[in-house]
């Protein structure tokens, strides 16, 4: 049975990134 | 996971195991605020941030997608990203919210609730370095 890590479900949203 | 997300991830699927950074494994639907945060806590690196949805409209560059406007941690940094409708986020005291809950189920088996402008979703990101 596969495993996932729990920082696999949310987004990686870093700052820096704008629109 | 990348800014943008990939198409039908299998651990979102109901009845995935998730592992927090304690150790512990989790079905994804049995997931609390503090499963998160606690593994946030643990992670050497990595940071919650609360990211509050401030829009939600069609995506201009990707049909079918759906362009989320997020203001990120204390910075309130803008971020947009673009997801497909049926893409989960969890929010902060309430749980799985997608943008499309009926086509969540369908494709994950996953409920959901309608992810609303003022939602606060659960993201990370990587821990400054002093």
């Amino acid at each position: 049975v596969p495993v996932f890590p729990w920082h696999s479900l949310v987004p990686f949203l870093a700052p820096t990134q704008s629109d | 996971a990348p800014a943008s997300a990939p198409s039908n991830p299998s651990h979102f699927m109901k009845g995935a195991i998730i592992q927090l950074a304690t150790g512990e494994l989790k079905r994804v639907e049995d997931l609390q605020t503090q499963d998160f945060v606690r593994s946030a806590e643990v992670s050497g690196g990595l940071k919650i941030d609360s990211s509050m949805v401030v829009d939600i409209r069609a995506s201009q560059q990707k049909p079918g997608l759906v362009s989320l406007h997020f203001t990120v941690g204390e910075q309130q940094s803008k971020v947009t990203i673009d997801v497909p409708p049926e893409h989960p986020f969890f929010v902060f005291g309430q749980g799985w919210s997608s943008c499309s809950p009926e086509r969540t189920a369908q494709l994950y088996d996953l409920a959901c609730h309608p992810l609303q402008v003022g939602d606060v979703c659960v993201s990370i990101t990587l821990q400054q370095q002093p």
